[in-house]
């Protein structure tokens, strides 16, 4: 449903943050 | 370099200060700049990172930080996090005795209020690398309280003691 497909995207954008700032501070 | 972020959403309140010691360092000190930031985004995300408006925040923030390393390819303070603390350190306990000695020597001023309070804001960036040594506690909440305490005295016309 959408609900399902917004709330999968908000998480996925949510664990993107948290791994875009673990790259940074390994990079 | 300037940061143009949108503005801190409510829930994030808690992190304008560091933000505001980032802007006041640009120019001044990258590493200091880029360290507020990133303990900023840090402490965003444990707040709230599932409303619409702080996932935008934080995004342009993580933006600004990406942007940030590559145009200070050479300095080392931000490309390596030891030194960048190393770096945080000094910075913010030569702020501290700066401020330290000033009041010890009655000497009472804004100036010293605002080493104190951004002394204060620093010790907290520290937490970026792990817990904070005893030290480092101790200081971080005297700088904290001197500052509160100076500020008030200043306002009311006081003597600080």
């Amino acid at each position: 449903s959408n609900t399902v497909g917004q709330s999968t995207a908000a998480s996925a954008e949510q664990d993107d943050l948290t791994s875009r700032l673990a790259r940074l501070r390994q990079q | 370099m300037a940061a143009k972020l949108p503005p801190v959403p409510p829930t994030l309140r808690s992190v304008q200060h560091y933000l505001k010691t980032a802007t006041e360092h640009d120019g001044r000190d990258a590493a200091v700049s880029y360290y507020c930031r990133l303990y900023a985004v840090q402490k965003s995300l444990q707040i709230d990172k599932k409303s619409p408006d702080a996932v935008k925040f934080i995004t342009t923030l993580m933006d600004h930080l990406e942007q940030a390393k590559k145009q200070n390819a050479d300095n080392e303070a931000i490309h390596t996090e030891t030194i960048g603390h190393a770096h945080i350190e000094q910075y913010a306990l030569k702020l501290f005795l700066y401020a330290d000695n000033e009041d010890r020597s009655s000497r009472f001023g804004k100036n010293v209020v605002k080493s104190f309070y951004t002394a204060g804001m620093l010790f907290d960036v520290l937490e970026t690398f792990g817990e904070l040594n005893d030290d480092i506690e101790k200081n971080r909440k005297y700088a904290k309280w001197k500052a509160t305490y100076i500020h008030k005295c200043i306002k009311e016309g006081l003597q600080p003691q």
